[in-house]
C-alpha cells in the first residue's frame, strides 16, 4: 500500500515521490486508490503547471521568454550537452544548472548626453523567486545582445552598475541606497552577446535568499567619432536592450547530476560485474556449471 | 590401466545415446534473458515540447526479462539474489523471483521554460538506463 511503500523508501527517494501539494494529478500520476498522487519523473513534473483533471495539453498560460534569450540558452545547449541531451565531460563547467531571468520592469531615465557619449540608464527589476535553497550560485553575469547589423563604427563601452536596496515605500523604480561602480571596456564591434561578471554584487543577495533584485546599470559608450551624431545615439540605444540576468549555478539536491559524485561513484565500483564464487554454488551446481562453461570457453 | 579401462568397458551397460542437444540445452542462454532494452521517446509526443526545449528525443532505456537461476557472475548480483531465487523455487513460490531492474544510469541535460518565463538548462541524474542486474 502507499503507506507501506512510503515507509520503505529510503529518505533520499521519498523525497522524489513527493506529491506537489496543491496540484490535482491527472489519473495518468495518480492511479485509482492511490492515497497520495507519486511525481512520476520528480524533477520534470515538478515544473509541470498544476492540471486539474484535464489532459496535459491544456497547460496552465506560461508567459514566453524573450526570443534572445531563447537563442542564447539554446547556445549553451549545444556548448553543454551532446544531441541525444548526455552533458558533455567538460572540467571547467561546474555547473548543472544555469537560470536566464529577463527583467520583469524597468524603469528607463534618458540622462542628458554627458559626454561624448551617449548615457544610457536603467533600473532593472528580477525576480529569482525559481531559485531553490539547494541552488548555489557559482558566477552571474548580466547578459546584453547587441544588434550588431546596424553599421557603427568602433565604440568602447563603460558600464556603471549600481545594486539597489527595496525599501517598502519605493515605487517600482526604487531610490538608490548603495551603489557600487565598476567600469569595463569592451569593443561592441565584434560581439553579438557581452556578459558582465556582477557576481561579487549578487552573491550576498543570493546567498541571503534575496528574491527580487533590483539595478540600476549605465552605459557610457564613447563612439569612435567624437561628435555625437543623431546615427549614432540610435546605434547605442538600439543595441542596449535590456539585459538578462545569467544564474551559473550548482544545484546540491539528489536529482541533480554531480560529475564529481558520477566519478567518485566509479571508483568506488570498480570493474563491474564482479567474477565472484558464489557460497550457494553446490546447491545450485553453480561450481560444476561455470567449470564446464570455462572449460567449453 | 587400459586392462583396467577394458574391464570397465565391458561391465559397464551399454548406456542409451545422449542426446547432445539437451546437454547443450541447460548452458544455452534463456531466449528474453534479463537485458537493456532500448525505447525513444518525443516531448512532443507527451505534449510537453512547449516547455521542454532541448533534447527533442529522449531514450530512457529499460531493463526486461527472465533472470536465469545462476546469476552470480552475468549480472553482478548480490548473493542476495541466489539466495531469493532459491526460497523461490524450494521454500515458498510467494517470494517474488528476482527481477530484471537497472543497475546503472547516466544523466541528462534539459532546457526548459519555467512558468515565470525564465529559461532553465538542468542536469538531471538517473535518467537513462545504461546496464541491467538481476535483483
Amino acid at each position: 500500500s502507499p503507506h507501506s511503500r512510503d515507509s520503505a523508501v529510503p529518505d533520499r527517494i521519498s523525497g522524489l515521490l513527493a506529491a506537489p501539494e496543491d496540484s490535482e494529478l491527472t489519473p495518468l500520476l495518480r492511479p485509482k486508490g492511490v492515497r497520495r498522487g507519486y511525481a512520476l519523473l520528480p524533477p520534470l513534473l515538478k515544473v509541470l503547471p498544476h492540471q486539474g483533471q484535464q489532459n496535459w495539453d491544456s497547460e496552465a498560460p506560461r508567459l514566453q521568454p524573450d526570443s534572445r534569450a531563447l537563442r542564447y540558452m539554446k547556445r549553451l545547449y549545444k556548448m553543454s550537452a551532446t544531441k541525444e541531451g548526455i552533458p558533455k565531460a567538460n572540467k571547467s563547467h561546474l555547473y548543472n544548472t544555469v537560470r536566464l531571468f529577463t527583467p520583469c520592469s524597468e524603469c528607463k531615465h534618458s540622462h542628458s548626453d554627458l559626454m561624448k557619449g551617449d548615457l544610457h540608464s536603467v533600473d532593472l527589476l528580477f525576480n529569482l523567486d525559481r531559485v531553490t535553497a539547494l541552488e548555489h550560485l557559482l558566477k552571474s553575469v548580466l547578459l546584453y545582445s547587441f544588434d550588431t547589423s546596424v553599421p557603427t563604427s568602433s565604440s568602447t563601452c563603460v558600464c556603471h552598475l549600481s545594486v539597489k536596496e527595496h525599501d517598502s515605500s519605493s515605487q517600482v523604480c526604487p531610490s538608490v541606497s548603495h551603489s557600487v561602480a565598476f567600469s569595463l571596456h569592451f569593443e561592441v564591434r565584434k560581439r553579438k552577446w557581452v556578459e558582465i561578471d556582477v557576481t561579487s554584487f549578487l552573491q550576498p543577495l543570493i546567498a541571503t535568499n534575496r528574491r527580487n533584485i533590483h539595478m540600476a546599470v549605465n552605459f557610457t559608450c564613447l563612439m569612435g567619432d567624437p561628435r555625437p551624431n543623431t546615427k549614432q545615439n540610435d546605434f547605442i540605444n538600439m543595441a542596449l536592450v535590456p539585459p538578462s540576468l545569467l544564474l551559473y549555478l550548482n544545484d546540491t539536491s539528489e536529482q541533480a547530476y554531480h560529475r564529481w559524485n558520477s566519478l567518485r561513484h566509479r571508483r568506488k565500483n570498480p570493474a563491474w560485474p564482479r567474477q565472484r564464487s558464489s557460497p550457494f554454488a553446490d546447491v545450485t551446481g553453480d561450481e560444476g556449471r561455470e567449470n564446464t562453461q570455462l572449460k567449453r570457453a | 590401466s587400459r586392462r583396467r579401462r577394458d574391464g570397465n568397458l565391458k561391465e559397464a551397460p551399454a548406456t542409451p545415446p545422449y542426446n547432445l542437444s539437451e546437454y547443450f540445452k541447460q548452458f544455452l542462454f534463456p531466449q528474453n534473458e534479463c537485458e537493456l532494452h532500448s525505447f525513444r521517446l518525443s516531448f512532443s509526443q507527451l505534449k510537453w515540447d512547449r516547455w521542454i526545449i532541448a533534447p527533442h528525443r529522449y531514450s530512457p532505456q529499460y531493463c526486461k526479462g527472465d533472470c536465469p537461476r545462476v546469476v552470480g557472475h552475468r549480472y553482478g548480483s548480490p548473493v542476495h539474489t541466489m539466495v531469493q531465487n532459491l526460497i523461490y523455487e524450494k521454500l515458498d513460490p510467494s517470494v517474488p523471483k528476482p527481477s530484471c531492474v537497472p543497475a546503472e544510469y547516466s544523466p541528462l541535460s534539459v532546457l526548459t521554460i519555467e512558468p515565470d518565463g525564465s529559461i532553465v538548462y538542468k542536469e538531471y541524474e538517473d535518467m537513462i538506463a545504461t546496464k541491467c542486474t538481476c535483483r
